[in-house]
């Protein structure tokens, strides 16, 4: 039985047409019936190929924008904190996301934003178009990620006062149809080897990502003195931040029936801690003990 | 069977070890196998960033009459295995499939250039069952 809330759409059922019947060079998704087909946008690329049987679909081949070669590092590097080498999620994590995306601002869609209003954005401003996040997946914590440019000194520290403002283009209202919401803060961090602060706007964007608001607009100004402002001289003036535009970083739980949810797997472990059987050898059964080998040889250590 | 014990048997005694040997040690059990593959041989690595390689395993074998509890089978396997032999031989012989298995994390590049870290549930057969 499905759960209350899994949303019907959300499902591929056997409702699939046979794609055999179909003329291939019809554009997949129009071989599945109109309640899958939006079931079936909702689906993470990997989940649609798989449901395509591996033929090579439009959303294998569709051209895609190489993302920013900095985000990409920080995601793998994201990926190796997360998962085991066979790809597992770390057991020993207790975080409650099973989802996180990454956004370069929008560069391309400066001019090409129907939405916006002449003259709206200027060169400091950032365009994040969040439309791949799909509606089951709900934001924990958003974070804006800063990226120094190596020529900075790696052992200097930073004091910066930063003010974040987002648009909101609010087309139902006349009087104010731009909306801002500005927050001023500061921060200090030391630029070690490590080369990304993480700004948490979280409480910033919340409202608008809940609103299925898919558009953010944001810009974000900052001044930076480096060294200790307390004994900084004429000279240590203000720096030229040499600071990459950000990336933004949502960390989302997604509540699809096809994500793993984490706590729901320590519950089923309490629940029936006895499994079933594993057949992977003769002696499994008789002797029943800890550390058999499993199929790959590896000695498998079983918990209680 | 009523037989002199003195006398030399005809036939040699039955070598019930043997005859048990068919249940302790059948062939082509049911049992999971391993199996790896790589995104690269289905042209998918241009956007599946990591895992480069990944093992789902399968569950492969003969699941026998008596299953019980060696499978972790429910009641119904083993209802559904007399009326394949005893009532209607269309009704299929209980199959030997995954039972549990463990999630994966995946990387993979979106059509729009982000980039999209997600943990899928059930994509790696970790134990095999007869249902």
């Amino acid at each position: 039985p499905r759960s209350r809330d899994s949303a019907a759409s959300d499902r591929i059922s056997g409702l699939l047409v046979a794609p055999e019947e179909i003329p291939s060079e019809l554009n997949p998704l129009l071989r599945l019936p109109k309640g899958v087909r939006r079931g079936y946008a909702l689906l993470p690329p990997l989940l649609k190929v798989l449901s395509d049987q591996g033929r090579q679909s439009w959303e294998s081949e569709a051209p895609r924008l190489q993302p920013d070669s900095r985000a990409l590092r920080y995601m793998k590097r994201l990926y190796k904190m997360s998962a085991t080498k066979e790809g597992i999620p770390k057991a020993n994590k207790s975080h409650l996301y099973n989802t996180v995306r990454l956004f370069t601002p929008c560069s391309e869609c400066k001019h090409s934003h129907r939405d916006l209003m002449k003259g709206d954005l200027h060169s400091g401003d950032l365009l994040f178009n969040l439309d791949r996040v799909t509606a089951l997946e709900h934001l924990l914590k958003s974070v804006l990620l800063y990226s120094f440019d190596t020529s900075v000194p790696t052992s200097s520290s930073f004091t910066c006062m930063c003010h974040l403002s987002v648009k909101e283009h609010d087309f139902s209202s006349q009087v104010c149809p731009s909306v801002s919401h500005t927050v001023a803060f500061s921060l200090h961090f030391e630029v070690r080897k490590r080369k990304w602060v993480e700004i948490d706007v979280t409480s910033f964007l919340q409202p608008l990502i809940a609103t299925n608001r898919r558009n953010i607009h944001m810009a974000v100004n900052f001044t930076c003195l480096m060294g200790d402002p307390q004994h900084s001289t004429e000279q240590d003036s203000y720096i030229n931040m040499a600071l990459v535009p950000p990336s933004l970083l949502l960390y989302l739980n997604d509540t699809s029936e096809q994500a793993y949810h984490r706590w729901n797997s320590l519950r089923r472990r309490r629940k029936n801690p006895v499994r079933p059987r594993q057949r992977n050898s003769l002696l499994a059964d008789i002797t029943d003990d800890e550390g058999r080998e499993n199929p790959q040889g590896k000695r498998a250590s079983r918990r209680r | 069977r009523d037989e002199n014990l003195n006398e030399a048997p005809a036939t040699p005694p039955y070598n019930l070890s043997e005859y048990f040997k068919q249940f302790l040690f059948p062939q082509n059990e049911c049992e999971l196998h391993s199996f790896r593959l790589s995104f690269s041989q289905l042209k998918w690595d241009k956007w599946i960033i990591a895992p480069h390689r990944y093992s789902p395993q399968y569950c492969k074998g003969d699941c026998p009459r008596v299953v019980g509890h060696r499978y972790g089978s429910p009641v119904h396997t083993m209802v559904q295995n007399l009326i394949y032999e005893k009532l209607d031989s269309s009704v299929p012989k209980p199959s030997c499939v995954p039972a549990e298995y463990s999630p994966l994390s995946v990387l993979t590049i979106e059509p729009d250039g982000s980039i999209v870290y997600k943990e899928y549930e059930d994509m790696i057969a970790t134990k095999c069952t007869c249902r």
